[in-house]
Order: structure tokens, then sequence, then C-alpha cells
């Protein structure tokens, strides 16, 4: 995040960082137990699935704490528009966890909005581990931003002809003070306060660059396929489990019986 | 395990724990 501020512990309990070969790539939000919601360009058709990692409660990419949980990506369901439309539309990833993240003050999750939200005088905030300067720079500490929301037409008018917008995107940006997502962010969550509670309303997605205040940033819609990730959140099952037990095959109760026979043996 | 209460959040997807409400509000 260009313009960013540390964000303290339990501020934003939802927030995820992906992680590939053991580097931070691209953020994410917590719906339920087993599932984050992210952008669809983190996960390349090259990259091995085994080789993610995901982390919740933390805010420090070098400490892990008490509160920090690790995952493994069980699966991951891309939306089928995905680059389909535009280089980058439809840029919504659904990641199933292969276990269950427990909740605690440090790691909850974040709620969808509902599909009629009204979009304006709505306080929004983005957070994210990604780039902090044009140059490249990296910080390990999460940030925040608010970021006012521009609308759709006012951000067609500045990308102008180089770059369409979808329906299904959103801009927001601080103009004024150079506040901006940058990469790293993609994924992580754009979200509004109403009613004493945070909504989910955006993806960090693509943008010109980071540093140009007339190229906002542009997020998915999370309003435009609501109706898509509750249909895979309510269909597909939890990952199967594997549970620790006392295996009865013949070949592990013959090491047993032999494992006695020689402690027998010794006695 | 969280002290959250359950079943306020109608966009909730995850079941018994409330969305949206960080115990640490930003002021």
């Amino acid at each position: 995040l260009l313009g960013g501020e540390f964000a303290r512990d339990r501020k934003w309990p939802w927030q995820v960082s992906l992680h590939y070969s053991g580097f931070h790539i691209c953020g994410g939000s917590i719906l339920s137990a087993y599932w984050v919601l992210s952008a669809a360009h983190c996960f390349d058709r090259g990259k091995k699935l085994e080789t993610y990692d995901i982390y919740v409660g933390i805010t420090n990419l070098e400490k892990a704490n008490r509160h920090t949980q690790w995952f493994e990506i069980y699966q991951v369901i891309i939306h089928p528009t995905f680059q389909m439309y535009h280089p980058i539309g439809g840029d919504v990833a659904l990641v199933q966890l292969k276990s269950a993240i427990v909740f605690s003050d440090f790691v909850l999750p974040i709620c969808l909005p509902p599909s009629d939200l009204y979009l304006i005088n709505l306080s929004c905030w983005t957070t994210g581990w990604g780039m902090i300067s044009p140059q490249g720079e990296t910080g390990n500490e999460l940030l925040e931003a608010q970021l006012p929301l521009i609308p759709r037409f006012q951000c067609q008018l500045l990308y102008g002809l180089s770059s369409y917008l979808l329906p299904e995107m959103l801009c927001a940006a601080d103009i004024k003070t150079m506040k901006n997502v940058c990469e790293g962010d993609s994924g992580s969550p754009l979200v509004c306060k109403q009613n004493q509670t945070w909504l989910q309303i955006g993806i960090v997605s693509w943008g010109r660059g980071c540093a140009q205040p007339l190229y906002p940033g542009v997020f998915a819609n999370v309003s435009y396929f609501l109706s898509w990730i509750r249909y895979h959140l309510q269909i597909i099952p939890n990952p199967p489990q594997i549970l620790p037990s006392l295996s009865s095959s013949p070949k592990n109760t013959l090491i047993i019986f032999v494992t006695i026979m020689g402690h027998l043996l010794v006695l | 395990v969280s002290r959250r209460h359950p079943k306020s959040q109608a966009n909730s997807l995850s079941g018994d724990v409330a969305c949206g409400q960080p115990v640490l509000q930003g002021k």
C-alpha cells in the first residue's frame, strides 16, 4: 500500500497472507472456517497448489505469534469469466483450506455485502502487505489506508481508452494524498463499515502503476460475484480430515506383535 | 475460541461466528 499506516492487531482479523515458495505474494480475506476469498490472478496456471501457504492472525510477516495459524490449500476455484472479457476480468478466487480456521479475537471472518448495497457515503478501507513505494520497497507490517470510492464512469475517464473497466469492477484511491494499492496487495479486501459491521465490497485486482494519482486502484466488485460465492460455499463439502488412529492393517498388527515379543524377550 | 455472539449477521457465511465485527474497532 502506498501512503498506508501500520495496522494494529485485531483491527482487521479477516486479513490473510498468501505465500508462494515462502514469500508473500497476495492477500486474501476469511469468509468462513474453510474458505478464503482472494484474486484469481494470484493463482497462475504454472504455480503448484502445494507450494502455497496461507497465514491468518498475523500482522508482521516476519513474526508469527501465538495467534498465527498456518494452512495448506485443498482447492482453488477460479471464477469462470477470469480473463474472458478483460485481461484481468473475473478476478475472483475461492480458496478452500485443508483444515479449519480456529476463530479468536485475532482471527474472524468478514461479511459479504447485500446485493443492493448503496455505496455512497461509506467509510472504506483497504489493507495489505504490498509494495510501499513505486520503487518496489516492501515492508513486513500490515498497512491500512482509507480509500474514497471513485465512481466507475469517472474512473473510466481517468483510464481513458487504454484500459476498459467492466461493470464488475470498482475504483478507489485517495488522489490528494496519493494513497493507493500496489503490487502484493492483490487479493486483499476493500471493506466498508455499515451499521457497526464491516462488509467486503472489493478485492484488490489491478491498476496502472501505484503512484500515479490519475490511475486509481481497481477492485473486483464483490457484490457482482455474490451468487457465485454463496453457491460454491453452500454446495462444496468440507475437505476430508485425516484423523490419527490406530491402524488395524495386518502389517501394522504384525509390527506391534513383533515389538511386544521383542520387549518380552528382553525382559 | 471466539467470544463473539453468533447468528446476528444475515450476510455471514461462517455459521456460528459473527462476521465483520473485530474486537478492536478503529476510531
